[in-house]
């Protein structure tokens, strides 16, 4: 056996210096870590789990990935090894992101933009690397569906303050403050997605333009008390029968509040905000107004 | 000068320190300074407790009769009125707090420990005054802040209040009536018993210039929050539990004049208690009521303002 | 841009105007009538 893994390890290297992440990946995967014969120490069976999911993450193989991330969920929580620890947690976040649990990989991806060590072992944590996994978790809340839970992660993005200085954070500025997005914003968005994100759904809706129906739809459901199915569509650039499914299964799940008149193809939106007190909202955004007129006269000298 | 007061002078402090001119005389501190920052601190740190009581420490110094407190920080403490000394739990974060303070160039002490009364007023509950006399015991000098969010929000000001309490034993001479405040049933024995072991210090506040600026920055919230607030909304569940505790009280009321009915004339000193008792009766329902029309008041005047424009 | 904001201001008026909040305001409105009738 020891001389098995010696190859194993030998040609994985190989493959890896070549560039064939999947193949050194399959051969380091045919270590027997579990062998009775000889007994391997916990970190040195986590190192290879990782090692060997990282390896298939090259290749965006979510699938093999997450094999061998499961098994090196028993071993991480026993780890003192904080590179590893950190390797797994990348890998981890990695395979939700790949599977498109993004809510789930965008709370890891967050968790791992704050660490705040800047040298963990050997290796540097550097701020491009941070900013990197902020973005991703930006990136992964705003494909996640609307609702509830993505409006609170969309909070605590929006309000860290690193995130003003994103790229990407014009359009999670407009998505948490449930603004309509146009397509340019969404057009410029998808170029920064990797190929995962873009992929066509069995509707033929990519992930993105479903995470752009959905949230338009609830952006239009704060602006309106009610729509046809035919604006609707216009509104948010798509047959208004698409549209009347789309707003059904949101109301269905409970991220949508309304009700549809199928006879009159209408959709009445309902907030659930009391009367009196979306009142006082109105109040406070007349009162924001003539706060910004008082303040342009002043500038003005007026 | 309006931030002299911030500056530490570690000379004078230790001087009074040593001077210990409070042991004399149990009625020495009179006042309490609060700063700007302190107040919203404990005020938002009590309302973020909800209905559960939280607790807190404030730092600060002295100055002749009057205690400064310049700043405050949350303990990691709550239900402060369920459990005896429920500070007990927080020490260790306390002395660690305190010596990361100092290390930080901090080198205001800890002058007192602030808690929450969430909708029954500023006073020291039995639990509270135990916990006040220990402190005065040992880390004199101490005071004791109490913060009603409920309140505060009800009443559009700050609900709070400062107490010391007396050595064991000690018969204070006849206090001057403090504020009127409404106690609920299920608390007045606990404020009967009390309310005689110590007193409440006169309350001031100071700001920076730096606060100044600040909050001069933030008027438009001021001004667009008062505009756009009701408290007939914000309020609903605090009146609904005052009405219920007023109704409760006449009840009560009702029932000990039934009691006393079998001698038909009531003997002048117990008419004076039911009289006294009605009447505490009758000034919560007017205050109530009071606070009631004051958000109707508002209520008109936005509508009004805001919604009779064509 | 002034004027236009300022008319855009204006357009916001009234702050509210339906069904639902008229009732919601007059119900508020005599309960806290009744409240003062009660205390009296």
């Amino acid at each position: 056996e020891e001389q098995v893994l010696i190859i194993r390890e030998k040609l994985a290297e190989l493959y890896e210096s070549e560039e064939q992440w999947s193949r050194a990946a399959q051969m380091l995967s045919g270590i027997d870590l579990d062998s009775g014969i000889r007994m391997m120490d916990e970190a040195y069976k986590l190192s290879k789990c990782v090692q060997i999911a990282r390896l298939y993450l090259e290749d965006d193989d979510a699938v093999n990935a997450e094999a061998f991330i499961n098994k090196a969920s028993f071993l991480v929580s026993g780890s003192q090894h904080e590179v590893l620890n950190l390797q797994y947690k990348v890998c981890y976040a990695r395979i939700l992101d790949l599977k498109r649990k993004f809510l789930e990989a965008a709370l890891r991806y967050y968790d791992i933009s704050q660490i705040e060590q800047r040298q963990i072992g050997e290796e540097l944590i550097d701020e491009d690397a941070l900013e990197q996994a902020l973005t991703a978790a930006v990136t992964c809340t705003i494909l996640a569906a609307a609702g509830p839970q993505r409006s609170r992660v969309l909070a605590t993005l929006y309000k860290d303050e690193r995130c003003s200085k994103l790229k990407i954070y014009p359009i999670l500025q407009k998505v948490y403050l449930e603004r309509i997005l146009r397509k340019p914003e969404i057009d410029a968005f998808a170029e920064e997605l990797k190929a995962h994100q873009k992929a066509l759904l069995p509707d033929k809706f990519t992930v993105l333009d479903r995470a752009m129906i959905e949230h338009n739809l609830l952006s239009a459901s704060k602006l309106y008390t009610n729509i046809s199915f035919e604006e609707l569509g216009t509104l948010l650039g798509i047959a208004p029968e698409k549209a009347e499914k789309i707003a059904s299964r949101m109301i269905y799940e409970d991220r949508m509040r309304g009700s549809i008149d199928q006879v009159e193809a209408f959709i009445h939106f309902e907030d659930d905000t009391e009367e009196l007190q979306q009142w006082d909202e109105q109040i406070v955004g007349l009162c924001q107004a003539l706060n910004d007129v008082l303040d342009g006269m002043a500038k003005r000298g007026l | 000068n309006t931030d002299s007061i911030y500056h530490y002078d570690e000379s004078a402090q230790t001087k009074f320190q040593k001077e210990k001119q409070w042991t004399n005389d149990p009625h020495y501190f009179k006042r309490v300074k609060i700063s700007a920052l302190a107040l919203l601190k404990m005020v938002v740190h009590a309302r973020s407790g909800g209905n559960i009581e939280i607790m807190g420490l404030m730092q600060g110094k002295t100055d002749g009769d009057a205690i400064i407190v310049m700043d405050a920080f949350a303990l990691p403490v709550e239900g402060t009125e369920t459990r005896v000394n429920a500070q007990a739990d927080a020490y260790e974060y306390m002395v660690d707090y305190s010596q990361t303070n100092k290390q930080a160039g901090r080198l205001e002490n800890v002058v007192g420990w602030y808690h929450s009364h969430p909708g029954y007023g500023c006073w020291l509950s039995g639990i509270d005054v135990s916990t006040q006399m220990l402190n005065q015991q040992f880390q004199e000098p101490f005071l004791a802040v109490v913060i009603d969010p409920t309140r505060t929000v009800s009443a559009g000001k700050v609900e709070i209040g400062a107490f010391r309490t007396y050595p064991e034993g000690y018969k204070p001479p006849d206090e001057p009536v403090s504020e009127y405040q409404t106690i609920p049933l299920n608390k007045i024995e606990d404020f009967g018993v009390h309310c005689k072991q110590y007193y409440s210090l006169d309350i001031t506040y100071f700001k920076s210039s730096l606060d100044c600026r600040l909050l001069d920055l933030l008027w438009n919230k001021y001004w667009v929050n008062t505009l756009s607030s009701s408290p007939l909304l914000a309020n609903r569940d605090y009146v609904a539990g005052q009405i219920s505790d007023l109704a409760e009280k006449l009840e009560q009321a009702e029932n000990h004049l039934h009691t006393r009915l079998g001698p038909m004339v009531l003997p002048t000193q117990r008419k004076k208690e039911e009289d006294s008792q009605l009447a505490k009766i009758t000034r919560d329902s007017s205050k109530i009521t009071v606070e009631q029309v004051h958000g109707l008041m508002s209520q008109v005047i936005k509508d009004t303002l805001f919604n009779s424009v064509h | 841009s002034l004027v236009r904001q300022v008319s855009s201001l204006l357009r916001r008026l009234p702050a509210i105007e339906s069904e639902k909040f008229q009732d919601d305001f007059l119900m508020e409105y005599n309960d806290t009538l009744l409240v003062t009738y009660l205390a009296m």
